[in-house]
């Protein structure tokens, strides 16, 4: 555990409980993807399996309990609670383009041809575009509500916190998994454009719209 | 590198 690993997290775990609270506040979903929701559901699902299989530490244990439980109650405030504020025609990505070349790919590059391994490589690569589906849905509105901002900064800003992470713990452990720093790069790459916006027009007290 | 069982990372 290094600092950029421990602020990654809480990073994660900011981005995860600001839209709980923002769904559950304004008691809307207004302008957040369900899509990218059930997308994150599935990513913590497939990769937390060792959950049943090995105990790491309270640390691990706890965070991955809190994570999968979040995306759980976030994607039913989106299609149960809250459904009448989803904004379902905008949110018009088509996940099966994401889910199907992602399965494939898990499949064919992996540390491991086990059940196991599979899934968590398939969560690995499958986070690196989850969010895909809801910055095409701001594209296509053309805006974002400033809260919206502050979740997907972090988000964003998770991942690039664990490449530091992974950079530190090459240097000073000799470890480097590929397959999670490649899939991080590109997760990272994907925010690049929304981390621009957001500093030359969110930090600036500018409510996030796009030129039509 | 650990290559199945349990991951550290989240």
């Amino acid at each position: 555990m290094n600092i950029f690993r421990l602020t990654g997290d809480l990073s994660h775990l900011a981005a995860i409980i600001i839209l709980l609270l923002k769904i559950w506040k304004s008691r809307s979903c207004a302008g957040i993807s369900g899509k990218s929701q059930i997308l994150f559901a599935l990513v913590f699902t497939t990769r937390y399996l060792d959950l049943f299989t090995s105990f790491i530490s309270l640390y691990n244990t706890c965070m991955k309990l809190i994570y999968i439980g979040c995306a759980y109650a976030t994607v039913y405030l989106i299609y149960a609670k809250f459904r009448a504020t989803y904004d379902g025609n905008h949110d018009s990505f088509r996940v099966e383009f994401l889910v199907v070349p992602v399965g494939g790919l898990s499949v064919l590059i992996n540390h491991d041809f086990s059940p196991l391994e599979i899934l968590w490589t398939f969560s690995i690569y499958l986070e690196s575009v989850a969010i895909l589906p809801q910055l095409f849905m701001i594209s296509k509105t053309g805006e974002a509500e400033t809260i919206t901002t502050h979740y997907l900064f972090c988000l964003g800003l998770y991942r690039a916190l664990y490449l530091f992470n992974w950079i530190w713990r090459f240097y000073f452990e000799g470890f480097f998994d590929m397959i999670a720093i490649v899939a991080g790069v590109v997760q990272t790459v994907l925010y690049c454009d929304f981390f621009y916006l957001y500093v030359t027009k969110v930090l600036k007290g500018k409510k996030l719209s796009l030129p039509a | 590198r650990r290559v199945t069982g349990g991951k550290d990372e989240l």
